[in-house]
């Protein structure tokens, strides 16, 4: 899958 | 991972842990605003959606925490609305949340990173957070007063987004990472809490009672 930019913080 | 969100999440988790005692301790929901612990589910569930669509297996950290903040927001909602529901102040508990989720989805459909599901979603999730505490601070204005218990879980909520923009400040200076949307959102979040957090700072941590009108 296309690597959308991730929301890395909860 | 930095400091200020290590402590913002910790703050976070805490936060969620003395509502949960407090309704457990004393049987009692009375002060809780059922409105605003149904929008933190509806925040953790919409932000992390993620955990149901492709089960990855609970290998870090941040699976589990999603899934405490998911489970606990949940469980706090079937203590208000089922198990105590007889000590919940519905009366005061008046806010119409609808006036806040119509608005953060509207929102979250306009002003976004990237318009498909998911992102919206999690959009949605970060606009709804940001006002999902005001049933709450509603509430105390309607009963006058805050319980102290509940004047510290007010604390440790506003402070986990308070430590977060710290964390984005790190982020900015040192990783050159920037989440607009979830800076602005959390920048308006905290500054709800501001009148709170000065009651708070000047009546709380002296051993009295906040009692409103100041």
């Amino acid at each position: 899958q296309h690597a959308s930019k991730k929301h890395d913080e909860l | 991972m930095n400091i200020f969100r290590l402590f913002g999440d910790l703050s976070h988790l805490a936060a969620i842990a003395i509502l949960l005692l407090k309704i457990w301790k004393t049987r009692s929901c009375a002060g809780v605003s059922g409105k605003t612990q149904l929008l933190f589910a509806v925040c953790f569930i919409t932000r992390y959606i993620d955990l149901f669509l492709h089960f990855v297996s609970l290998y870090n950290t941040e699976k589990v925490m999603k899934l405490i903040y998911i489970s606990a927001s949940v469980f706090t909602c079937y203590l208000i609305f089922f198990k105590f529901k007889a000590t919940y102040d519905g009366n005061h508990d008046s806010m119409r949340a609808e006036f806040l989720i119509v608005p953060a989805a509207g929102l979250a459909c306009l002003i976004n990173t990237k318009f498909d599901a998911i992102e919206i979603l999690w959009t949605f999730s970060i606009y709804l957070e940001a006002v999902a505490i005001l049933p709450q601070l509603f509430l105390i204005s309607k009963t006058g007063e805050a319980e102290t218990i509940t004047s510290h879980y007010l604390f440790a909520q506003g402070s986990y987004r308070a430590l977060y923009i710290l964390n984005w400040i790190y982020r900015y200076h040192y990783e050159s990472h920037v989440d607009t949307i979830a800076i602005v959102a959390g920048v308006v979040q905290t500054i709800l809490y501001c009148d709170f957090f000065y009651l708070y700072i000047t009546k709380v941590v002296k051993g009295q009672k906040i009692v409103l009108p100041a």
